[in-house]
């Protein structure tokens, strides 16, 4: 039972977030913990911590109106500045993937599908 | 249709009907194959819709769709954008040529989106980062680019240039001049070199007789040449047959 983990992540991601400034991330943070919790369920289901987190996550998504369908990623971003508190916490930054990526990982890696003929 | 997957794995499949090609936190992608021909399984693509799920303080959910002879240049509710949002153009549909190409760019998941009309049949490409293909639950379903085909919708093609280059029974009858010198040739005009986009194209070519086919391969191939981030993996070759010339096998 993995359960300590998806508790970890699930703090980190929440860590120096305000709750109700943040609520889009919280929620984002508390989806990718259901998530994870669920991932757990099988291993997990005698595991007092692993219920305590389940109905946790529903109370915390509840009172935060989160809903239960939605992104369970933040996009990668870079370390907000100063500058970005004083304009816009949504900036066009994050909707830029590359340029929110350009600290972190200057050069993604892409991939490719493609589908044709007969 | 042949599917080129994410892993670069190149399979050709039946998947009759409705099939997912994508699915993660951000995209849904689904296509809707019909029969080219009567007596082969072959099919093609008839039908395709994107979903662009909404996302935070970007875009809001956007959907497109695009049928035979339909290709629009607008998400369905008429937009060309990703809304009202702050980052709303951070998702934009551009028409590069009336009724035959359009492209989605998805700036905010770093995504490029190419559908194509090519004869009576869509064609669809991406680029992804691989951080945002890999977002999604591991109970999320099927996804034809991420795995590839299930096993008993992939088609072997050798099985119809096993035939000596006939053409499969009811297609002979409508093409019935069209043998394997002929479609090779065509083939060749487009795509020189001798790997499985031109095998696709002979291969289509003996299945239906429709040139269109020619050009579709040659497309697809144009898209991975602009889409795919590693030129050393824009040509693919048939693993168990014979390589070409200057390419050992692995």
């Amino acid at each position: 039972c993995r359960i300590l983990k998806c508790n970890s992540e699930y703090l980190a991601a929440t860590s120096g977030l305000h709750v109700d400034e943040e609520s889009v991330e919280f929620c984002i943070a508390l989806r990718a913990y259901s998530q994870c919790t669920r991932k757990t369920a099988r291993a997990c289901r005698g595991d007092l911590a692993y219920h305590s987190a389940v109905h946790g996550i529903e109370d915390l998504m509840s009172q935060h109106n989160c809903s239960k369908v939605g992104p369970t990623h933040p996009p990668p971003r870079t370390q907000p500045t100063s500058l970005d508190f004083m304009v816009h916490s949504d900036a066009p930054e994050m909707c830029n993937y590359e340029k929110s990526l350009q600290q972190k990982a200057p050069h993604p890696n892409y991939t490719h599908c493609g589908l044709f003929g007969d | 249709p042949h599917l080129r997957t994410f892993t670069d794995d190149f399979q050709t499949c039946k998947v009759r009907g409705a099939w997912p090609l994508i699915d993660n936190d951000y995209l849904f992608v689904q296509v809707t194959n019909v029969a080219v021909v009567q007596g082969s399984s072959a099919t093609a693509t008839s039908k395709l819709t994107v979903i662009f799920k909404n996302f935070q303080n970007c875009v809001d959910q956007k959907v497109y769709q695009a049928e035979t002879d339909d290709l629009p240049a607008a998400f369905i509710d008429g937009s060309r954008n990703g809304g009202e949002k702050h980052g709303a153009n951070s998702l934009t549909v551009t028409e590069k040529a009336a009724g035959q190409y359009i492209e989605i760019q998805a700036k905010y998941i770093g995504t490029t989106i190419v559908v194509r009309q090519v004869g009576r049949y869509l064609t669809f490409a991406v680029r992804m980062p691989e951080l945002i293909m890999r977002s999604f639950e591991d109970n999320q379903g099927l996804q034809l680019c991420l795995k590839g085909c299930p096993t008993n919708e992939r088609m072997d093609w050798r099985l119809v240039e096993a035939d000596g280059g006939h053409l499969p029974s009811q297609a002979a009858v409508a093409h019935p001049s069209f043998m394997r010198e002929t479609a090779t040739a065509k083939c060749r005009e487009k795509l020189p070199v001798d790997d499985l986009y031109f095998r696709s194209c002979v291969f289509d070519l003996l299945t239906t007789g429709d040139l269109n086919f020619t050009l579709a391969a040659y497309y697809a191939f144009e898209d991975v040449k602009n889409l795919h981030s590693n030129k050393e993996k824009f040509h693919i070759y048939e693993r168990t047959a014979d390589f070409p010339p200057g390419n050992s096998a692995p």
